[in-house]
């Protein structure tokens, strides 16, 4: 089905997330690609909080993105 | 803890920093204490001196700006990203960035200086991000009140630069409490709407049928209105409501929302005066009656009427034999009453009026 306006914020309020504190490269080319690397990244910041390790967009793992933080990213480059 | 790639550190004890600009949220007196204060946090464990300069260059440059401030790494606007810090080295290395479009303030509200500050002032010495959410290197902001670094913190400063020589031992912030520990004791349990709540110190776990690991939080980042410290839990299941008390006041619940109208005094409920604690809490679902444990003692309060019933309180040594005479916290499924006391879980049969098993408190865990 189409994906909701509402999923899409919540898509790319990840993105932006991930790109900062998990040095997820921007500029993937291909959906499937960019999916993959996007789910490996989430599964990282899911360990990190001790989520549940899904590598899916789940409401726990939005609440902490959403959450006030510290600009420095969480895995050192 | 965590260190930058390379344990990045100062090569001397003496570091210098220097405040470039202030918000105008803030006195400046009060900017410079909370800087100051932030540095001692670091300082009291340390050998490292801090000091400050008014022109030149410092070590540790400090700066508040909004959006792009001159780094090439934006801010966001108000909340999001609050500060960044750059870990040791020459030039921007140690540099302290504060986002001027955030609110700040020096007691409660979003978001306080000092607490943020001594933060960053983490990653300026050394400090990467830690996931234990009881340390104040844990990237998301929580208010809490007192020393802020917990054991963590300081494990990971002095693995950098050694320990304080002349000062005595600080009394850091409980570690978050590890759900295998053998020792492990309990402040209250809950049901929430077919979640299982746990309360330990500053922290909760919840545990979910569709979750295969407890999941533990900080009581603020959920709820910043309840202490940090929760006595007794129980829920209505009748009425959807969760009731939390902490001292002489109680806060409701529903589904995770704080109810208006809370906190309430506990002697509302019908409690004596004399009552400032309730230990453990558990609604028996089966007859309506919600029991408050009490010292040695419980009570026993009518969901329906709102009122105490009569007879009480009664002994719980003498009413529940076989658990002791006080309890921690308390549980009911299916006719067992679970009560917890210290590192022990008694299974109490509600109709036979005995003890069927003892566990480990923590094997509600998975441990």
């Amino acid at each position: 089905k189409p994906i909701s306006s509402e999923e899409k914020d919540d898509v790319l309020l990840a993105e932006r997330y991930l790109r900062r504190y998990y040095g997820m490269p921007a500029g993937l080319q291909g959906e499937r690609k960019t999916s993959d690397v996007m789910s490996k990244k989430i599964r990282e910041m899911q360990e990190f909080f001790k989520l549940e390790v899904t590598g899916k967009l789940d409401d726990d793992t939005l609440e902490i993105m959403e959450m006030a933080r510290c600009g420095v990213p969480d895995v050192a480059e | 803890y965590n260190h930058f790639p390379r344990d990045l550190k100062w090569k001397t004890t003496d570091v210098t920093f220097r405040i470039l600009n202030y918000t105008p949220d803030l006195k400046k007196a009060d900017v410079d204490r909370a800087v100051r204060n932030a540095f001692n946090v670091w300082s009291r464990v340390t050998p490292l001196k801090f000091k400050k300069l008014y022109e030149g260059n410092a070590d540790i440059m400090i700066s508040f700006g909004a959006r792009e401030h001159g780094d090439f790494n934006p801010f966001d606007g108000p909340e999001g990203l609050l500060a960044h810090a750059y870990p040791p080295g020459n030039g921007i290395g140690g540099d302290t960035h504060f986002d001027e479009d955030e609110t700040w303030t020096k007691d409660f509200h979003a978001f306080n200086l000092f607490l943020v500050a001594a933060h960053e002032f983490g990653h300026a010495l050394g400090m990467a991000h830690s996931s234990d959410p009881g340390s104040l290197m844990y990237p998301v902001y929580t208010y809490g009140k007192g020393y802020p670094l917990a054991e963590d913190d300081i494990k990971g400063i002095q693995s950098l630069y050694g320990e304080n020589p002349n000062h005595g031992k600080v009394n850091p912030k409980p570690d978050a409490p590890s759900k295998c520990d053998p020792e492990l004791s309990f402040d209250a349990v809950t049901e929430l709407r077919g979640e299982t709540i746990i309360f330990k110190d500053r922290f909760y776990w919840r545990l979910h049928a569709q979750m295969p690991e407890p999941e533990q939080n900080l009581i603020k980042n959920t709820w910043p209105e309840i202490p940090n410290k929760v006595d007794a839990a129980y829920e209505n299941p009748e009425k959807d409501f969760v009731i939390i008390f902490s001292g002489i006041k109680m806060w409701a619940l529903n589904g995770y929302n704080l109810v208006d109208g809370y906190p309430k005094y506990i002697h509302k409920l019908g409690l004596p005066k004399t009552v400032r604690k309730i230990d453990a809490a558990v609604n028996i679902r089966d007859t309506g009656k919600t029991l408050l444990f009490v010292d040695e003692e419980y009570w026993s309060y009518d969901e329906q009427t709102g009122t105490m019933d009569s007879g009480y309180p009664r002994s719980i040594e003498e009413n529940f034999p076989g658990i002791g005479d006080e309890v921690d916290a308390a549980a009911y499924h299916y006719g067992y009453l679970y009560f917890y006391h210290d590192h022990l879980q008694f299974e109490y049969s509600f109709a036979s009026r005995k003890v069927m098993r003892i566990m480990r408190a923590n094997s509600i865990l998975g441990c």
